[in-house]
């Protein structure tokens, strides 16, 4: 899509031996809405467009391609280069039970994210337990435990009313259970609700954890940028999951959110059963961004 | 820049970046520009006409000024709640059922969600709140059998609403869009013209994606409006513009939080209002 555009746009380079300024302008004229289109945030696709300018200009045209191909190479690594190289992997350790925190906005798909995960460190020779603080949404909790129980984790039931309360009995009990990593599922919340963000930043301050992740919604336009922020700036966060890759969004999200924090994307949904979790490759999110 | 000077190139780029930031997308926004250049507007006036142009598009779908549901009606006024997962649909469910119930209707809901862990769980525990009868089969069972009998309960018990619930799926999944025209047509098959209305429950936080959504749920749910949830938060669900523009949708509700009470009809002003920051 994105790379046929540009070739038809930079046909104009045709014949040429460098790429010129005057002919690479429409090009990336043509870049900028495509990347727009594709989600990514309008400051982040300012700052591609300069880079991609300066490196196009700069470089050496090789033997092999023309001006206009050269143009079309720097735009496929400039985007793979900043969506993170290569893959990290999920770090977990220090003291057993590692607790690996949830946290995003509403809908994005934490709770079925937190049985993906589990399913995943089972499969790598973990002990995993999932228990969900999620004490707003109705049924939540019965949520956690349903998708726990299809994907035949452990999972934490009990009587305490709040989070902190539910969090420290989970942890008691995966420490008493032999677990050696606690999923914790927090309840959707946005990042302008002053009262619920603070409960995120003193559930992280209170059980230290050893990995907290973002759920973001790859469906997201422009706004995602500022409310992963606000969850780095006020929670601190480790890492990115990308949920619901398995429609036709562009996903240009992944592009914002990892330019904007340098946060790694660890995994990416795509589906809705406990086995719809993959690892993450950013030349095929360049190549869908890219279309 | 004096209010009565031709508005410059800078003023219109930087209105151009608002509208994309709110995600009314570049091509939209371009043309929404283009047409502030021609009219050629001073400083002053440039906002005005550009919230003009905007206000006209979402006021000009036709079912945007259907009627809300009555107390006292011969058959149930039936609504089928759609959209992809997370948007916001149960609860939205739940809202209008308030709303509606404030207005003195009786209600029935669907719980025609089978498929996704404690949905139905969901649903009814939202009914148990509002005192409000909520229909339910076995999870894993056909969804269409759910709206079958949540129209014919409804009907039975002389219900002026019928809320249906339905599960969310991506519109590029076709076996699932196809289930949900299934559940169009046996809406109809128990009440003559049912549903009267099917909405779009989009995320306020939703990407240029959402007019493929749109685009999608339009052609094999026949949606007839949308709904705009968490506009609470700080997106501004600016394709809901695009969406109104391009396939003549109304906007008919907009969600502002978590509780029954957190839904508004839709104000285009104010909602323009919110785009323009
Ligand atoms: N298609 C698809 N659906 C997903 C994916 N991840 C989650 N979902 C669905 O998205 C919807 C929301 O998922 P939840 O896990 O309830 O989201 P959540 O973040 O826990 O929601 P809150 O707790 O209300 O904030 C459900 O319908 C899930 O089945 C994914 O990768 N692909
Ligand atoms: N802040 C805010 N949150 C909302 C709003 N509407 C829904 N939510 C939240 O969004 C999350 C998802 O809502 P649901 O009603 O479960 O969404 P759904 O579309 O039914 O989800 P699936 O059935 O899984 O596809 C929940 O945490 C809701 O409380 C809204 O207007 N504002
Ligand atoms: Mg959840
Ligand atoms: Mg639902």
């Amino acid at each position: 899509q994105i790379t046929e555009r540009l070739q038809r746009t930079l046909r104009a380079l045709r014949g040429t031996v460098h790429v010129d300024e005057k002919a690479l302008e429409p090009a990336l004229k043509d870049l900028r809405m495509a990347l727009l289109e594709a989600d990514v945030n309008y400051g982040v696709v300012k700052e591609f467009l300069a880079s991609v300018r300066e490196k196009a200009l700069g470089e050496q045209v090789m033997a092999s391609l023309t001006p206009g191909q050269q143009v079309i190479r720097v735009v496929n690594e400039e985007m793979t280069a900043l969506l993170g190289g290569a893959q990290v992997p999920l770090s977990l350790v220090g003291p057993s039970p590692h607790v690996v925190l949830l946290v995003g906005l509403q809908g994005a798909g934490k709770t079925t994210t937190a049985a993906k995960l589990g399913h995943f460190l089972r499969r790598k020779g973990h002990s995993p337990m999932l228990a969900s603080v999620d004490v707003y949404r109705p049924a939540a909790r019965e949520q956690l435990l349903q998708v726990a129980k299809s994907a035949n984790l452990a999972a934490f039931e009990g009587a305490a009313e709040t989070p902190q309360e539910i969090a420290d009995a989970a942890q008691a009990a995966a420490r008493k259970d032999g677990h050696d990593v606690l999923l914790l599922d927090t309840a959707g919340r946005l990042h302008v609700d002053e009262e619920m963000m603070a409960e995120a930043a003193a559930l992280s301050a209170a059980f230290s954890p050893c990995v907290t992740l973002y759920v973001a919604d790859s469906l997201a336009g422009q706004d995602a940028v500022n409310s992963v922020k606000a969850f780095a700036d006020r929670v601190g966060l480790d890492g990115i999951i990308l949920s619901k890759l398995d429609g036709d969004s562009r996903g240009g999200v992944a592009l914002s959110i990892v330019s904007v924090t340098g946060l790694p994307v660890l995994f990416v949904g795509v589906g809705e059963k406990f086995g719809d979790l993959e690892t993450y490759h950013p030349d095929r999110i360049a190549s869908r961004i890219l279309g | 820049l004096l209010p009565s000077e031709k508005v410059d190139a800078a003023t219109l780029e930087s209105l151009e970046e608002a509208l994309i930031s709110a995600d009314v997308g570049p091509i939209t926004a371009a043309e929404l520009v283009e047409g502030l250049q021609e009219a050629a507007p001073t400083g002053e006036e440039t906002r005005r006409l550009l919230r003009e142009s905007m206000v006209r598009i979402l006021e000009a779908p036709e079912n945007g000024n259907r009627a809300e549901p009555e107390p006292g009606r011969e058959t149930p006024w039936v609504a089928l709640l759609v959209g992809v997962n997370g948007s916001g649909k149960t609860t939205t469910t739940a809202k209008l059922a308030a709303r509606f119930q404030k207005h003195g209707c009786s209600i029935l809901m669907g719980a025609a969600d089978t498929f996704r862990a404690a949905a139905v769980e969901q649903l009814c525990v939202w009914g148990e709140r509002l005192d409000v009868p909520v229909v339910a089969h076995q999870s894993g069972g056909d969804p269409a059998a759910v709206v079958y009998d949540a129209c014919a309960a409804g009907s039975a018990r002389g219900a002026d609403v019928v809320l249906i619930d339905t599960a969310g799926r991506l519109h590029t999944k076709d076996n699932l869009m196809a289930e949900l025209a299934k559940m169009h047509r046996s809406a109809g098959k128990v009440i003559d013209g049912a549903p009267d209305e099917v909405w779009l429950v989009l995320d306020a936080t939703t990407g240029q994606n959402g007019l493929r959504q749109a685009e999608d749920f339009l052609t094999h749910a026949g949606i007839t409006g949308l709904i705009l949830a968490k506009l609470d938060g700080s997106a501004r669900g600016g394709v809901a513009l695009s969406i109104a523009h391009r396939l003549s949708l109304p906007i008919r509700y907009v969600g502002t939080g978590e509780g029954t009470d957190d839904l508004e009809p839709f104000d285009p002003e104010a909602f323009v209002d919110g785009l323009l920051g």
